[in-house]
């Protein structure tokens, strides 16, 4: 479901010129719960942005679900990320403006799901990791964890095909983190949800098909379970 | 060092009554590590804050190193907080405007420490947590585990007797998650300062003096190892 062939990624700031990904070569399969691990700095983040078409690499090629993303106009590629992609970054980005509910109507607003059927389904996201009594609250009222899991919920909404998450389970204790462990698992094992998942946890190994490890910008695939 | 009794936390927002802490004592010795864990949403961070004189609490009192913080004026506060206190936030909360080394050196101006010495110090603390490369880089361009490296070596500066710190290695790989363990051991340890640790991370367990949890607003000590 995921193909990704000799990406390069170099940050130009000013005089600096950094490389912070270095000819990336990467496969998932449909279905799979694949993990992406390694140090502070090493790329991840940068290597998720650009598998999930939010950054443009510097040379290289993804193809998610057959299509060839950076081949794909402006429009088209933000369609196409909507439609099927959840994604789950490192620092939530919610909207602040928003309460937590409303953080996930939104999302299925944009898919073309409203109204009552809307607020149905965003209680339900928000029920499943454990903020139904939150609902109402802004970002800036809730703890380091529950900003977590509405960005955990609002990735999920509409069902997407791909599932990319930055460090899911950060801000979590450890029955939180088992159960939005369990959440992804269940996703791509019982829905074939295709679930990519960078983290630091050792946790997450026990439910990955596939761990890969980036240091320096170099991808090395770990064995396949 | 740190004595805090009888602490009550009420959030009100709107129609909504929320006690988030429930009578809590706690007793911190000078130069021990104190660990605080406990569920997403259990009060962590708030007690943290209110323990840093951040945050007022409903009721009860915090004492600091002697100091009955919540009977200081405003100023006097923000004063002794300045001079004795690090504190580490959760979110990290460092000035975008400013580079890495910038963002250590203004925390070292404000307890009088200036241009060539600033700069020297600066540039130590941010080799100890393995960020000397990126100095004078932007946080916008700094990945999640680098910018909670540049917090805590903002928090470190001037050498603040009391360490307090909302999940210091949430963001952090293997390695340096040990790192930044062992150079919070070190300042407590063999420097005599009193470190008060906000935690999912069980690693930190092992450095340890004393270990509390909280749940629903309610402290429980764990052993005092
Ligand atoms: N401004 C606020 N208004 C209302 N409720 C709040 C506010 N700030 C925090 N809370 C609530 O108080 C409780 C404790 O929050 P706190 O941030 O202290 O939790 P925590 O233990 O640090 O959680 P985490 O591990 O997720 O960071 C949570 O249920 C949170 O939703
Ligand atoms: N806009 C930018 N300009 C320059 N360098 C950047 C920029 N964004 C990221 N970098 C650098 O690229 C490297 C990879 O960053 P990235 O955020 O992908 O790391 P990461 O593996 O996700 O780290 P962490 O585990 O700390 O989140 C880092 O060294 C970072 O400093
Ligand atoms: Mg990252
Ligand atoms: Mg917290």
């Amino acid at each position: 479901a995921i193909v990704a062939r000799g990406i390069e990624m170099i940050y130009q700031s000013g005089a600096e010129r950094f490389r912070a990904l270095k000819n990336i070569d990467l496969d998932v399969k449909r279905g799979d719960i694949q993990l992406l691990m390694g140090p502070s700095g090493s790329g991840k983040t940068t290597l998720l942005s650009i598998l999930a078409g939010i950054l443009t690499p510097t040379a290289g090629s993804v193809s998610l679900l057959g299509e060839e993303i950076f081949k794909l106009s402006g429009s088209k590629l933000a369609h196409f990320r909507l439609q099927n992609i959840g994604f789950i970054f490192q620092g939530f980005n919610l909207f602040p403006a928003l309460t937590a509910i409303e953080n996930v109507e939104v999302a299925l607003n944009l898919k073309g799901i409203r109204k009552g059927a809307a607020r149905q389904q965003a209680l339900g996201l928000l029920d499943q990791v454990g903020l139904s009594q939150q609902a109402k609250r802004h970002p800036q009222d809730l703890s380091g964890g529950q900003k977590q899991r509405v960005a955990i919920a609002r990735a999920l909404a509409g069902n997407p095909r791909l599932i990319m998450a930055d460090e899911p389970t950060a801000a979590l204790d450890s029955h939180n983190g088992h159960a939005v462990i369990e959440l992804l698992r269940n996703l791509a094992k019982e829905k074939g949800r295709t679930v990519l998942i960078v983290t630091h946890d050792p946790r997450i190994i026990d439910v990955a098909d596939s761990v890969a490890y980036l240091e320096d910008g170099v991808l090395k695939a770990g064995a396949h379970r």
